[in-house]
Parts: structure tokens; sequence; C-alpha cells
């Protein structure tokens, strides 16, 4: 289960305040997964109190709505972050960048399946280059229109800041470099990109999950109710 | 019942690679404070606090986005109704226990989740022997195992501690994110400050989660 408190003593109404939250929510709590399960309780809460004083925001119509979402946005992805990071069982820290989509709901629903893909997952655990289990959930992902096999790529990036490493260019695949795959690999920080199309579409979603490892089913299979 | 086969936050063995994402010091917003007492809701759990409380000294605004499960948790429930009667106006705090989830606990499971709020409010409300409109102020929320009832009157008999307990230094916000983990191996935890292009004030927001299991949010 996931839970969540924020706190702020910025003065923001209830109305803007339920806003600012619904909407740092999707690309924040809503952008993660540890094995694919929704809880039946999950909950994240903000309290504004506005004893830090100032201009109070009364509408989603003003700058500083603009600016307070932009804040709350930020600070609930670096705490979404910090659930995977704990994520049971996981070595690895792995974000899943979606590009070129023709919507972000579109990006977000291919990042959700590479996610959630159990085959992705242990290939992660398995520090293996496997191009083909993402290019496989890519294409399950349900409802997304503009999955184009010859014009998608998928490549690392890894977490040194050295150039990315192309395993899949317009549908065909690259001679990948399995002892530089296998370093980058070794990292605890991965980046997946998989680009849906040449220029078509504008819009990207980002994702983060963790591998899944033997320790994940150690730890769940103790677990009796 | 759920057996914790990892190591509890406070027991001192967080692993190594996970101490360096607990803060050691934070900036935390002004008129909130953090507290939490130890209920042991899992019969197990004898020395470590599973009941947390955020409060603000005054009433504030409040939101929420809950799971969009279809078997929501009676704290879930409970919850969102208390911020829609409200119109998210007049909250005053969050209170959470770990090691049971109060889901799937039907009628029973409701009338837990709102005692544990009313509860909390009445803390507030004898403390300060101020006005009592007998309306919700605060959100209830659990964690741990599903489809068991809460030891509630265990869980209210300690609300007055996680009350007393409450404070706003650093160690009152970290003491309170542990105690709503369950099977995580560190409390999460941030703070920050922020400035908004209207205002000459220096703002805080601080936050806490916890989540390591059963793990897909998708929350409206």
């Amino acid at each position: 289960t996931l839970l969540g408190v924020i706190c702020t003593d910025a003065p923001v109404s209830a109305g803007p305040l339920q806003a600012a939250l619904t909407s740092a929510i999707t690309k924040s709590f809503n952008s993660i997964s540890i094995d694919g399960d929704t809880s039946t309780n999950d909950t994240v809460a903000i309290l504004a109190n506005g004893a830090a004083g100032g201009k109070p925001i009364d509408s989603t119509a003003s700058p500083d709505f603009a600016a307070f979402q932009k804040t709350l946005t930020d600070f609930s992805i670096d705490l979404a972050k910090l659930v995977v990071r704990d994520g049971e069982g996981a070595t690895k820290f792995v974000t899943i960048r979606v590009t070129n989509a023709a919507s972000y709901k579109d990006a977000h629903r291919v990042a959700s399946t590479i996610a959630r893909s159990p085959l992705v997952k242990t290939a992660l655990y398995g520090k293996d280059a496997n191009w083909g289990r993402i290019l496989c959930a890519t294409g399950y992902a349900e409802n997304v229109e503009g999955v184009v096999p010859e014009e998608t790529s998928v490549s690392f990036i890894p977490s040194d800041g050295s150039a990315e490493l192309k395993l899949l260019v317009r549908g065909e695949p690259e001679q990948v470099d399995e002892a530089r795959a296998a370093k980058i690999l070794e990292a605890e920080d991965l980046e997946i990109k998989v680009q849906l199309s040449e220029g078509k579409g504008g819009e990207e979603a980002v994702f983060w999950t963790c591998d899944f490892s033997h320790e994940y089913v150690t730890i769940n299979g103790d677990y009796r109710t | 019942s759920q057996t914790r086969s990892y190591a509890a936050p406070g027991d001192g063995t967080i692993p190594a690679a996970k101490k360096k994402y607990i803060p050691s010091t934070g900036t935390y917003p002004l008129g909130f404070k953090a507290g939490s007492a130890h209920v042991g809701v899992k019969a197990s759990n004898t020395r470590f606090d599973d009941l947390a409380l955020i409060a603000s000294d005054a009433p504030c605004a409040g939101a929420a986005v809950f799971t969009t499960n279809k078997f929501q948790a009676a704290p879930v429930t409970v919850s969102r109704d208390l911020l829609k009667s409200r119109k998210g106006e007049g909250i005053r705090s969050v209170i959470i226990n770990s090691g049971c989830a109060n889901a799937v606990t039907g009628k029973g499971g409701i009338e837990d989740a709102k005692l544990m709020g009313r509860e909390t409010d009445q803390a507030f409300v004898k403390d300060s022997n101020g006005e009592d409109d007998g309306q919700s102020r605060s959100i209830v929320m659990s964690t741990g195992v599903i489809g068991q009832r809460l030891p509630i009157q265990k869980i209210v008999s300690k609300i007055p501690t996680a009350y007393y307990n409450l404070g706003e230094t650093h160690e009152h916000w970290l003491g309170t994110a542990k105690a709503i983990c369950t099977t995580d191996t560190f409390p999460k935890l941030l703070s920050k400050t922020f400035t908004l292009p209207g205002s000459q004030e220096e703002y805080h927001i601080a936050g806490m989660t916890k989540g390591a299991g059963m793990i897909h949010p998708n929350m409206a």
C-alpha cells in the first residue's frame, strides 16, 4: 500500500489544493510501479494551513497557483521515487521514458505496461539487455494508438552520463556491445528510452519502477492472511 | 496474519545502501506538528511505534486522492466522505495506523475508521476546550494486512499519547515517518522551502510516504 501525507504552510484554499494535488499525482505517484498490484488503501493527502502568510491562492488561474502546482509536482515525484527505491527485494531503480507518442496518455500507458512486465523486470534483475521483452510489452499496451514497429526505437541511458546504448533503431536490432550493456546494467540506476515514432507525436511520459528479484518472492511468500 | 520478514525501520537494521535516503535535518512547515505512539496493532510488534499523527495548529485546507481499486478500504471511504462533506475546509489532522489495513472489513470497519477519526478530533477539542461542531476533522489512513478488523480499542487508547507526542522537530517528523512503515526498509521523509511569484514569504513543504509492495497506484 502507498500512503502519503504532505503539509505546507502556503496559503492555498481547498479547491486549488485539490486541483494541484490531482495534477501532481498523475506525474508522480500514479507513475510508479513496484509489482503491478494496486492496493485497496492507496491514499495521498495534503494539508495547507497558510501559517507562513502571504496572498491566498483562491483560484487555479493565478501565477502563484501555477508555481505551487509545479513545486508540488516536483516534490511528489521525489517522494514517489523514494517508494521505488524501497521496492520489496529491488536491486535496481529504473526510469522508463516513452517519447514521441500521440498523447501523454498513450506514452503513460506504454510506460506503465513495460513497468509491470515480469519478464522485463526479471531481465533487469539478471542484467540482461533484453530489448525484445521491452518491445513485446510495448506492443501489447492496451488502447494505445500509433505504436508502429518500424518506427520504434529502444535504448538504454546510462546513469553515468555516457552516451546512450541503442538496442533497436526504427524496428531494426542494433549490434549490441554486450560488454558495455553489462556494465550499464551493473549500475543501480538505469533509464530505458522507448521512442514510438519518428516525429509524428511530441508527447512524453516518465515512469519509475524496479526489478523483480528472488527476494520479492521470498518476502511475499511469507505473507499470511 | 501477515508476517514481517523484513527488519522494521526503527530497529537499527536499515540497509547501508538506503541510509543515504534518510534526511538528517529538515525545514518543516510552520504550524504543523507530527508525533507517534506504540499500539502493537500487530501482536508481534512489541517495540515500534505504529500510530502516527500529523496535525495543524489551526483548522486548514485539505485534499486527497484515493485508490480506484473497487474494494476500497474503510479509511478510504471515510476520509473521502469527510473531505467531501467539509469541502476540504476545517481539516485538523491525519491519523494513520500501520499493521492492519482495515480493508474488506465491512460495516464494522467503517465504524472503526470513523471512531479513529472522532477520537483524534476529541484530542484537539479536549486540549483546547475548543468548540466541537460534531463534524470530523481528521483524515484516517491504515496500512497492513487486508481482511482483519483493527484492534480499535487499543488504537483509540493510544491516540492521546500520539497527540501528547506531537512536536515540530526533525526527530518528530522522522519518528512519525517510521511509524507508518510496514515492510519498508527505511522511512521516507522530504522537506524543502519554496517561494511564490506573488509573495515575499518563504514557504515550506514536507511530506512522508510509505510503501514497498502492492505498489501500482492509480489514484483519483
